[in-house]
């Protein structure tokens, strides 16, 4: 038996939102210690892994292992059925094809219950090595998708290049072109950790589609390394995150 | 795709 509940419907609404535009369709592991759920884009090129702590949730019970594959456009719709402020509970039996998912209204006086029908998944799983970043920068959520949609006028391609003056964004196509570059501030809005400087190239759709996540996090942690997948990261309060990883462009 | 390297080149299960 699993059942887990949120005190609010808005910050399920914005992780499924982070999850839906890479991923149509995924598993939820769902354990004693959390839930987990990593998978690729259909092109396999970047990777989502979001990690939920037990300890997020209002109430948590897994007496066993569950995995819950899920239609993450089908589940937008019953989100869409419930105010953000209302409690949720999500429920399923063990060896379930369905799960619950119920309503609360924050006066109690509405509740509504959802049956989403399980789906059958082939999940490929990577194995994601504990990486040492060459290069760890923090910086406001909001500031990096601000840097993704602008470099996005200019080309497909964005470089990233940091070192310890800096991180700097840079685009250009047929327009013209694009740089941008933030230096560590005092007040730690911007905090830029580099053992070595690396450059490398990205391609900004992705990068975008990652900021999706953007009302999660006020903070996002991006971490480089030569000949490694990026690492964007949003920390989900305290008790979780969602990752992304994306894989560099071939130099041609 | 967009002469980009697969996550698989990278993080494939061993």
């Amino acid at each position: 038996m699993f059942e887990a509940r949120l005190a609010s419907t808005l910050t399920l609404k914005r992780i499924v939102d982070a999850l839906r535009e890479i991923l149509n369709q995924s598993t939820l592991d769902c354990s004693d210690t959390g839930i987990q759920m990593q998978a690729m884009d259909n092109s396999h090129v970047s990777l989502v892994s979001l990690c939920l702590r037990k300890e997020y949730f209002e109430k948590y019970k897994c007496n066993r292992n569950i995995s819950l594959g899920l239609d993450l456009k089908s589940l937008t719709k019953v989100l869409k059925c419930a105010n953000g402020d209302d409690a949720v509970t999500i429920k399923a039996a063990d060896k379930a094809d369905k799960v619950e998912l119920s309503f609360e209204s924050a006066g109690k006086e509405r509740t509504a219950d959802y049956e989403l029908r399980l789906l059958n998944l082939d999940q490929e799983h990577l194995a994601i090595p504990e990486t040492e970043y060459n290069c760890v920068v923090h910086m406001p959520a909001t500031e990096f998708a601000r840097i993704c949609r602008d470099m996005a006028t200019f080309s497909e391609s964005v470089v990233i290049a940091c070192s310890k003056e800096g991180i700097k964004f840079s685009a250009s196509g047929e327009m013209g072109a694009a740089n941008i570059k933030l230096s560590e501030t005092t007040k730690g809005e911007v905090s830029i950790q580099v053992d070595e400087p690396v450059a490398l190239s990205f391609a900004g759709r992705y990068l975008s589609t990652f900021t999706r996540a953007t009302p999660l996090a006020e903070k996002v942690k991006i971490g480089l390394a030569p000949d490694v997948p990026l690492l964007v990261e949003y920390p989900i309060e305290d008790y979780g995150y969602i990752r992304y990883y994306l894989a560099p462009k071939v130099d041609d | 795709e967009d002469l980009q390297q697969e996550l698989s080149n990278y993080y494939a299960m061993p």
